[in-house]
C-alpha cells in the first residue's frame, strides 16, 4: 500500500518511521510546493509522520495536512 | 491495514499497543495542530489509543476524537 | 480485521476476550470522553465487549453502545 | 469474520456452540443493556445463539433478535 | 461463510447436515420466536435445512422460510 | 460456494450430482412448501438438480423454478 | 465457478464437454419445464452446451437460449 | 474464467486456440440458432475465435459477432 | 486476463508479442469483418498489437482501433 | 496488469524500461495511428515510456499523451 | 501497482528511491511536455518524487503537480 503526498507550501517534511520493537525515525524527505512524493509502506517503514501543509491521498480518503 | 490521523489541536498523543499476551504502551508519539501521522498495525501493534483532538480515516469511516 | 472506539462519556470499559476453549477477560481498557481506541482481532483476542457509550465502527457498519 | 451484538434490553444471552462433529454450548455470555459484544467466528466457536432483544450486525445485513 | 437465522415463531427446526458421502442430519437446534442462530459452513456441516417461519440473511440475499 | 432453495409447494426434490468422471444422484432431498435448504458445493457435489416449485437465491441471481 | 440454467420447456439437453487435449461430450442431462440444473466447471467440465429453450445464470448476465 | 456465446443464427463456428509456443486450432464446435455454449480458458485452450452472428458475455462486456 | 476483440472491417491483424527479454511477434492472427477473437495473456504472450478497425474490450475500458 | 494504448497520430513511441537496478529501454515500439497496443507488466518490464499522441487506458483512468 | 505520470510542462523530472535500509535516488527520468510515464512500484522503488507541472493518476486519485 501506499500514500501519495503533495506539498502546498515549501519547506514540507516528512519522517519514515522504522517498523519493529523501536520507532525512530530512519528517513527525512523535504518537499518545496507543488512537490509530489509517492512512499509505500515497506519492511522498513511502518509510519509515517507529515508536517507542514499537504494534501494526501489514502486508501481511505483525502486529508490535508498543515495549520490553517 | 493503517490508518491516518491529523491533529486539529496541540498536544495529541498517540499510543501504540502491543500485541500478544500483554497489553501495554510501546510508543508514544506526540502531533501539533495540523501534524499527520499515518499507521499500519503491525507485528508489534495491535491496537492504538489516541488522545486529544483528531481527525481519524479508517477503513470503516472517519471519525473525531476529542472533547467537544 | 480491526474496530474502532470512540468513547461518547468518560468511564466508558473495553474488554479483551481471550482466544481459544477458555473465554475470559485478558485486559481491560479505560477511556475517558473523546478518547479513542483502535483494536485488531488477534492470536489472543477474539472477542470483545464494550461498556458505557461509545461509537463503534465495524465493517459491517457503525453502532452505539450505552443506556440511553 | 465477525458479528457485533448490542443488548436492547438487561439479561441478554449469547451462546458460543463448538466447532466439529459435537455441537454444545462452550461459553455463555451474559449481556445488560447497551452493552457490545464483538464476536469472531473461531477454531472453536463456528455456531452462535443470540436469546434476548438485540440488535446484530452481520456481513449479510443487519436483524434485531427478540420476541415483540 | 455463514448464515444467520431468525426465528418468527416458536418451535423452528434447524438441521446440520453431514459432509461427504452420506448426507445425514448431525444435529438439530430447536428455536423459539425471537431467537437468532448465526451458522458456519464447516468441515462437519456442507448443508442446512430450516422448518418453520424465520428469516435467513445470507450472502445472496434474504428470504423466509415458512407456510403463509 | 452454496445456493439457497425454498420450496414453494410440497414434494419438491433436490438432487445432488456427484463431481468427478461419472454423473449420478448421491443424495435426494425432499421438500415441503416453506421449507428451506441451503447447499454447498463439495469434493462429493459439483452439480444440483431441483424438481418442483421453488425460489433459488444464487450468487448470480434469483430464479423461480416449476412449471407455471 | 457455476452457472444456473431453468429449461424454458420440455426436452432442453446440456452437455458436459470434457478439459484436456479432446473435446467430448462426457454426460447429458435432459430437463424438463421448469426444472433447474446448478453446474459447476469442474477438474472433468470446461465447456457446456445447451440445446432447448432456457434461461441461463452466469456471472457476466443471463441470457435465454433457444430458437425463437 | 470462462465466456458465454449463444448462436444467433444457424452454421456458427468457435474455434479453441492452443496454449504455449504454438497457437493452433486444437478443437471446432459448430452451433445451430440458440444453442449456447459456455466455454472456459483452460490449460489447453489461452485464446478462442468465433466466426458467425452471436451474442458474446465476457467479463468486461457483451459484444455481438458477425457482419451485419 | 484475456481482451475481446471485434473486427469491423475485413483485413485486420493481431499480433502475440513474446514475453521475456526479447520482444517479437510470436504469432499472427488474420481477422475478417465481423470475426471475434478473445486472447489471453500467457506464459508466452505480454502484450498485443492491434491493425485495422477493431472494437477492443478490455477490464480498463471499450477502445476502437482504426484510422478514421 | 497491463496497459492498452491508442495511437491518435502517426509516429507515437513506447519505451519499455527493465526491471532492476538499471533503468534502461529494452524495447521500442512504434505505432501509426489506430493501431492498438496493449502491454503488461512483466519480469522485464517495470516501466514504460510514451512519446507522441495517444490515449491511454489504466486501471485508474485513462489519460491523453501528446503535444496539445 | 503502478502510477501514471503526464508531463504538463517541459524539463519535469522523477525520481526513483531506493527501497531498504537506504533512501537514496536510484533513477531519474526527465519527462517532455505530454509523454506519459507508467512506473510500478518493484523491489528496487519503495518511493517516488515529482517534481514539475504533471497530472498523476494513482490508485486513491488523480492529483496534479507544480507550483501553480
Ligand atoms: N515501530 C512501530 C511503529 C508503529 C506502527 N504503527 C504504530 C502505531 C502506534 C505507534 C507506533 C506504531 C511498529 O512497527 O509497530
Ligand atoms: N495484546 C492484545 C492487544 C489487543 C488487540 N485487540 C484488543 C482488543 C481488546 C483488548 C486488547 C486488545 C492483543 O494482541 O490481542
Ligand atoms: N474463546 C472463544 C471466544 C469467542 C469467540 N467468538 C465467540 C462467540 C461466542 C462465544 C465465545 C466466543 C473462541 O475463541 O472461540
Ligand atoms: N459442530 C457444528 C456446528 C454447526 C456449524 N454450522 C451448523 C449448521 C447446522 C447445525 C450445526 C452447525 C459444526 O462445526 O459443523
Ligand atoms: N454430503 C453432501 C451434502 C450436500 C452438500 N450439497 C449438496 C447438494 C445436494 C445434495 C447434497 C448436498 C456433500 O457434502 O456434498
Ligand atoms: N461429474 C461432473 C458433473 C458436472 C459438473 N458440471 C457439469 C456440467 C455438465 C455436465 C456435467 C457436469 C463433473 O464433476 O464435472
Ligand atoms: N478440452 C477443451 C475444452 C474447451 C474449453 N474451452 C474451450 C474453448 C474452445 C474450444 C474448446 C474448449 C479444454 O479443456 O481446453
Ligand atoms: N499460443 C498462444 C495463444 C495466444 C494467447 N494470447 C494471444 C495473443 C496474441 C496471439 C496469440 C495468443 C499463447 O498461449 O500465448
Ligand atoms: N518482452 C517484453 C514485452 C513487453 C511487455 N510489456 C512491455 C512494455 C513495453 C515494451 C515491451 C513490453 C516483456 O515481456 O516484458
Ligand atoms: N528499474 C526500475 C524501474 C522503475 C520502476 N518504477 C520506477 C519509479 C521511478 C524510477 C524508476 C522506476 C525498477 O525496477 O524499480
Ligand atoms: N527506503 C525506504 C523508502 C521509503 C518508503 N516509504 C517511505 C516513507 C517515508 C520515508 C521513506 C520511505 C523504505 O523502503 O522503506
Amino acid at each position: 500500500d501506499y500514500v501519495t503526498i503533495k506539498a502546498l507550501e515549501n519547506g514540507v517534511t516528512i519522517f519514515g518511521l522504522t517498523r519493529g520493537r523501536d520507532t525512530k525515525f530512519h528517513h527525512t524527505e523535504k518537499l518545496d510546493k507543488g512537490e509530489v512524493l509517492i512512499l509505500q509502506f515497506t519492511e522498513i517503514t511502518s509510519a509515517m509522520k507529515i508536517r507542514g501543509k499537504t494534501q494526501i491521498l489514502t486508501r481511505y480518503g483525502t486529508v490535508e495536512s498543515g495549520n490553517d
